[in-house]
């Protein structure tokens, strides 16, 4: 997957970082110390569409070959996380319990054209 | 999209820069809020002492109760487990702390609470309830501990559960309580209730107040029940 820079065009991993001291959440969350709430942005045009490593199942290379070839099909992908892991979270829930829990598919590491 | 430009995908209008940044952190909150199924941000907690805190994870590791991940985390010391490839359910380990409730010369209540938002989504895998003798009496002390739930229908308690001590030295008691708590998750207000009832002037076992670091505890695993997955040919 590709990092997003400054002007970055093309589909690629935006990072955004959420401090939750930033938004007052540091006193029932007790661990981690923020959100890595990243997400996936830029254009996917056809000659990006279906890369394989990029988000391409070997069934969507093929589909995509077959419209890039077809210029009546000319449409754009789209620009998709291709790897998440979980959020691991250590928080005081409404009776002060301490609660543990890892969310699934909660950050996203890497981008790619479907 | 650049500014001024309109976004490829959907049509809209980027947003200006600080715009854009509230939008995605009140997008975060409600996504961490959403997947945690609570409604809103907890109101500020009353943690339980630091004592009573490393010693109940220090219990909890002698007995392999935690796994080193809560370990870690609760500790507040090292990072998240950031490698947990899970099994795609969600899992939750909770760590609660009794609350002090009536007592008699004879026996003492005390209550643990469970969050709904757990307790309707999900099954326990393992509940443990730990219990720390500070002074038994002379030789072995009887105690009988009662496991108490709220009945729907009426201001009575259902026995749940019952298990009879012979408390011989000082020290840490724990016992499996998981079918009890199971049967607490079918209820709009999971709260467990805990009896200890000992011999009249016997004096109560357990430590004197709810800030010792010795003070009882219960922990517990449960895992997000599995979502109804419809499949349409």
């Amino acid at each position: 997957g590709v990092d997003c820079g400054a002007d970055s065009r093309m589909c690629c991993r935006q990072e955004f970082f959420v401090d939750f001291k930033e938004i007052g959440w540091e006193d029932w969350i007790i661990q981690p110390e923020g959100y890595h709430m990243n997400y996936c942005s830029g254009l996917c045009p056809l000659h990006m569409a279906g890369i394989p490593g990029l988000a391409a199942s070997f069934h969507t290379a093929v589909l995509n070959r077959i419209k890039a070839a077809s210029a009546a099909a000319a449409v754009d992908s789209c620009c998709v996380p291709t790897q998440r892991r979980p959020l691991s979270l250590l928080y005081y829930d409404r009776d002060s319990n301490i609660v543990k829990t890892d969310i699934p598919d909660m950050i996203v590491d890497s981008c790619g054209c479907t | 999209a650049a500014k001024g430009e309109r976004c490829p995908a959907c049509g809209v209008a980027a947003l200006a820069p600080g715009a854009q940044r509230d939008a995605l952190l009140a997008l975060a909150k409600r996504s961490i809020l959403a997947k945690l199924r609570l409604p809103g941000r907890p109101s500020v907690p009353q943690p339980p002492s630091r004592g009573s805190l490393l010693t109940a994870l220090r219990t909890m590791l002698r007995d392999g109760a935690a796994t080193p991940g809560m370990l870690r985390d609760a500790a507040a010391t090292a990072g998240m487990s950031q490698d947990g490839r899970g099994t795609g359910l969600q899992e939750y380990e909770l760590l609660s702390f009794a609350e002090s409730g009536s007592s008699t010369s004879h026996s003492v209540h005390l209550h643990f609470r469970f969050s709904q938002e757990v307790a309707r989504s999900s099954d326990i895998q393992q509940a443990t309830l730990y219990l720390f003798w500070a002074s038994p009496g002379r030789g072995s002390q009887p105690v009988t501990v009662r496991l108490l739930r709220a009945d729907p229908a009426g201001p009575n308690l259902t026995v749940t559960g019952e298990t009879r001590l012979e408390v011989q030295r000082p020290g840490w008691t724990a016992l499996d309580i998981g079918a009890a708590v199971q049967s607490l998750f079918t209820q709009d207000t999971p709260r467990l209730t805990v009896q200890l009832e000992v011999p009249e002037g016997w004096g109560s076992p357990l430590p004197p107040h709810p800030s010792h670091s010795h003070w009882p505890f219960v922990v517990a695993r449960a895992q997000a029940r599995t979502p109804h997955r419809l499949r349409r040919r």
